[in-house]
């Protein structure tokens, strides 16, 4: 995979069944976020399967001054890439049940 | 400065932490 800088990982055990899910985006290079948040490393915040695409998501984080709006799509990605991975084994353990 | 901050944004929260202390000195 290409290499962001960014790396998202579930925050929470997921249990198969919520669609709001618990995720943590890693900064590996702090110099990403703006100004006063430069010193963090970590953004937590749930993300709702169902409802929400991994863009819109990254699109808030920008407006909310955390990230530089170039570093959207960077963003998205790694939610997308995460929320996939998410669905894939959801699904292939609602597979494996019946 | 080591508190995570939570920033608001319609309705959802991001909670944004701090650097680990060992990956600072790593830097």
């Amino acid at each position: 995979a290409e290499d962001t800088g960014l790396r998202v990982e579930l925050a929470e055990e997921d249990d198969g069944k919520k669609s709001s899910i618990a995720l943590k985006l890693w900064i590996e290079d702090p110099r990403k976020l703006k100004g006063k948040y430069r010193e963090s490393g970590a953004i937590e915040f749930t993300f709702d399967l169902e409802k929400e695409v991994p863009e819109g998501v990254a699109q808030e984080m920008v407006e909310s001054g955390l990230f530089q709006e170039s570093d959207v799509k960077a963003v998205g990605k790694s939610i997308r890439d995460r929320v996939s991975l998410i669905r894939w084994r959801r699904e292939r353990a609602m597979s494996a049940e019946e | 400065s080591a508190i995570a901050q939570v920033v608001h944004s319609a309705g959802r929260r991001f909670i944004v932490s701090p650097v680990p202390e060992s990956r600072l000195r790593e830097q």
